[in-house]
This record gives structure tokens, sequence and C-alpha cells, in this order.
């Protein structure tokens, strides 16, 4: 029992009850608790803070802590919420929500978006027009993949993205736009489910609700 | 030369960088 009371105490920065994080996502309770047991694990992989940093992240998504990829870097920014350079345990509930199974389709279809696009501007497709930038992203992509295209080759690639697209043709790739794009290009948003989601309290059983369970 | 088929989007959207479900491997 004097284990049981340390672990219920013992909570790291930035921690929020299971109850309220549930509330707000489509997570249950055990949920939530084991996504603690997963947040400690990660958090506590490098430097142990009970916060999750970049490195962590990158670590964790790479098995290499010092893999700069851009990619990461967008993954990382969708969680680091309040935009302090780590990941607390609310952020990482509430953002990992969207990946959720039975998450609604247009939060993914609005994530995916904040992803692909380039300042992270919530709600808003603005930096998705800056065709330069997408093909940066491309280009770093094929390098990341060994794979060699022409520069010529990649312009037309996105070129012809931004046209399929752009169905106004006015330049600008609005929120509108981009919901018919993914419903003709439906893998856009595959990455966006995470099926390990439903089966995270068998991955990692809760302390806490089995004890709670047993009182 | 062959028609251009391939979507910028989906190749970024489905690269390895953009793949949580590492973080649920122990």
């Amino acid at each position: 029992m004097g284990c049981y009371h340390s672990k219920r105490t013992k909570k790291t920065p930035g921690y929020e009850e299971p109850t309220v994080l549930a509330a707000e996502t489509p997570f249950t309770v055990s949920e939530v608790e084991a996504l603690y047991e997963l947040f400690k694990k990660l958090s506590s992989s490098v430097i142990d803070d009970g916060l999750i940093h970049k490195e962590e992240l990158q670590l964790a998504l790479f098995r290499n802590k010092n893999k700069r990829n851009l990619f990461a870097d967008r993954i990382f920014d969708l969680f680091d919420v309040k935009r302090n350079g780590v990941i607390e345990f609310g952020e990482f509930v509430r953002s990992l929500g969207v990946f959720h199974p039975y998450a609604p389709v247009e939060d993914k279809i609005h994530c995916t978006a904040n992803l692909l696009s380039d300042y992270m501007i919530y709600g808003k497709l603005v930096s998705l027009n800056e065709k330069r930038r997408l093909k940066e992203m491309v280009m770093a992509l094929l390098h990341e993949s060994d794979l060699l295209l022409s520069d010529d080759f990649v312009e037309t690639i996105v070129d012809k993205t931004f046209r399929d697209a752009d169905l106004k043709g006015d330049g600008k790739i609005d929120p509108d736009e981009w919901k018919e794009f993914v419903s003709k290009n439906p893998s856009l948003i595959k990455n966006m489910t995470l099926p390990h989601l439903k089966d995270i309290t068998l991955a990692f059983p809760s302390f806490v609700s089995k004890t709670e369970v047993e009182d | 030369m062959a028609p251009v088929t391939m979507n910028a989007f989906e190749l970024i959207s489905t690269s390895q960088g953009l793949n949580l479900s590492s973080l649920f491997e122990k």
C-alpha cells in the first residue's frame, strides 16, 4: 500500500488528471493512464525530468537521439502546443487524441494540413501555397530516402499537386479545397490513425488503474 | 515523357518521419 501511495503522489511537472484529459479526448480514463506509462518511459529516456524533449522524441521515432529530421521537427511542434521546447503530459495526450482511430476525420484532415504547412498556423492553410517550401520538403524527403529525382521533375510534381488541389485556381489552397483534396487522396491521412492507440492499455498496463480496481 | 502521377503532399505525408507508430514499440 505504501508503494501504491508513493506511486500516485509522485507526478511529473505538467501532469493532468486522466479524468480531465479523457473528457477532452477520444481516450478513456484507463487509456490515459496507460498513456502516462508510455509518457514516463519516453520522458525519461535521455533527461529524466518528466518532460519529453526533442531528442527524446527523435530517439523514440528513429532510435537515434541525434538524427535531425524535418518531419520529426514538425511532429514535435504539433505536440509542443505551448512552444516552450518540451512536451508535457497534457500536450502529449491531447495531441495524440487526433491519432486515435475514433477521432473525427475532420480533425485528422485539419491536423494533416498543419503538419504539411510551414508555419503551423492552426486552422489556416495560408502557407500551403508556397510551392518553393513544398519543393524543399519533397527534396529533403527524397534525400533522406536516397532517391534521386531531377530538380525539374520534382518541380513538375509540385506544380501538378498544386493544380490538382487549388480547385479555384486562385493560387492558394483553402480548408475546403484541402478537404476535397484529401477525400480524393485518402492516403494523405493514413498516418493520422494509429491502431496502437486502441490497444494502449494492453501495451502499457497502468499500475494505478489496476490498483484502483482492486480497491 | 510519362504523365506525372505522384502527389507531393502524399509523398510527404506517408514518409517515415511522420509515422508515430514507433513511439509504441517497447
